[in-house]
């Protein structure tokens, strides 16, 4: 049988919010050794996606809120959707990560381009 | 026959140099729209690596330098290595992205977990 996103997700979740400074999320990506972080509203809703690549972003063009280097227009993965459907969502977006939403467009967890590769190097 | 190294590597080779700035590095990024940086000497021999996640650490630490943050203990790979042997590598050491030395140990190209997730999408 096919293997589904949910198969892949992993236990923690780490968020931001919106009105977080640059280098709290920076010490978020660091303390938990992540690239991605899904930006959630006060009920978890999904509003952005900020990456460690937004990060050297902020740094690159000395932008210093996190409003101004997340992306809003987020691609995202369903628990139920196939893991080759993802990898080829992930190849055609030139990206490296995608939230996991339900079906309130709540965040359920982060699904990456290392999990997928994790399924190449076999059992 | 077993997919290798050398087939997934791709054309452009974005380096970074010791005495590169921090902000320097992250502009390569985001100019090149890459997380990985092989740091080399100016023979093209490998001295460490620099991702988006060490900018983040940058961010996190206020660190300024490169030497600092960058990782000088690199994971490497090579163009015969197949590439299921490479994603078993990326999941040991946490890691998303390899350097592709030859014997003379000069930086060839990089090969990511992007790269190998596209390898799950199918054709
Ligand atoms: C285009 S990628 C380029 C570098 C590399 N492929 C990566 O994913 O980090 C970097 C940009 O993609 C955005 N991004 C990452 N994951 C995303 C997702 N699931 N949906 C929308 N944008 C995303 C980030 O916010 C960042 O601005
Ligand atoms: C441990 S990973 C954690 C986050 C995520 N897994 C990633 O690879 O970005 C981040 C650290 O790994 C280091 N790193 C990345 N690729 C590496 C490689 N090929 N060899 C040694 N260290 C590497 C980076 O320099 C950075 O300090």
């Amino acid at each position: 049988p096919r293997t589904l996103v949910k198969d892949l997700k992993g236990e923690t979740l780490i968020l931001a919010h919106p009105n977080d400074a640059i280098n709290e999320v920076a010490k978020k990506m660091v303390q938990n050794n992540i690239n991605h972080l899904p930006v959630v509203d006060d009920n978890n809703k999904l509003l952005g996606i900020v990456t460690s690549w937004d990060v050297a972003n902020a740094v690159a063009r000395d932008k210093n809120n996190l409003t101004d280097v997340m992306t809003k227009k987020v691609i995202i993965a369903r628990e139920e959707e196939p893991v080759d459907v993802i990898a080829r969502r992930i190849d055609k977006n030139k990206i490296s990560g995608l939230p996991i939403i339900d079906k309130k467009n709540q965040v359920k967890g982060m699904v990456t381009a290392e999990d997928i590769s994790r399924l190449m190097g076999g059992d």
